[in-house]
């Protein structure tokens, strides 16, 4: 499955915000991007599962430098509708990329068996046509890629 | 933001497949799709928000034809690892596509504030560098498709 994905990427220094336990009905996802859209704040993953008992969590991730106002409008938004709790963290996204990758599962058993292996944590997933996305701990980021690559690359160094 | 989005698309007779409250440990994302990989079952969505309390679920979508076998693999590895629940239902994913689109909030807050205005609740929402993609119910597809092209691409019929 390696010949699928051409390239492993990171960004570090994101901040990941999210809204926790939300009401689950229409309109909600709504509120909270238009205030971030208000903001002209850049969004780059943007994290939805599955809700239970009326409630679900958002979460979305931007760069540090607009994670005050994200934070800031987030609250806001929050105690308008009654989220639980709103809170940032950093975190750092790896990904592999190719095409056609999401759609084979051993591209993901690949890159989740080779985070485990390293003890790493997957926080978030989040996949596409042809990108699968981790949150990871920050300071497992460099760690993260350098075996992501020599899974799905090949032995030279991650530049 | 409406120049930025060059396609609407949906996907109907997908099934998703939700494990619930898994152990939020390394590995066990891993374990999940090896056992997917194993039967050669294709993956299209795979979404995974926070953890709370050292457990978190996965939720995957699959073509209708996969996903009895997806459910049994699910159902195996969930046992193994101590799932709560294991559950498959019919959905339907509605995206928006277009270069750069995640980066900016005003195309998710439209698309999200298009379907509310339809009373559609957004059930998980997965984005990448050129799509945000949204499970909805099946039997608001049609309609949610024809109003987020209206937003996004004219008042032509949707194909
Ligand atoms: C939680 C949020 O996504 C809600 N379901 C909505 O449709 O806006
Ligand atoms: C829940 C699952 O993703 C787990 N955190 C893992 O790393 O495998």
């Amino acid at each position: 499955e390696g010949a699928l994905v051409r390239a492993v990427t990171h960004t570090k220094g994101e901040v990941k915000v999210v809204l926790e336990a939300l009401p689950d009905v229409p309109g909600v996802a709504a509120r909270v991007f238009t205030a971030l859209a208000q903001q002209n704040i850049q969004v780059d993953m943007i994290i939805q599962g599955r809700g239970r008992e009326g409630r679900n969590d958002i979460a979305f991730t931007v760069a540090q430098d607009d994670s005050a106002a994200a934070l800031a409008a987030c609250r806001q938004v929050g105690a308008e509708v009654g989220a639980r709790r709103v809170a940032a963290e950093e975190a750092a996204k790896v990904s592999v990329v190719g095409a056609g990758i999401n759609q084979d599962a051993r591209v993901a058993a690949a890159m989740f068996e080779c985070l485990a292996e390293l003890g790493i944590n997957i926080e978030m997933i989040s996949t596409s046509g042809i990108r699968v996305s981790c949150l990871i701990r920050p300071d497992r980021a460099d760690e993260a890629v350098r075996a992501l690559h020599a899974r799905f690359i090949g032995p030279a160094e991650a530049s």
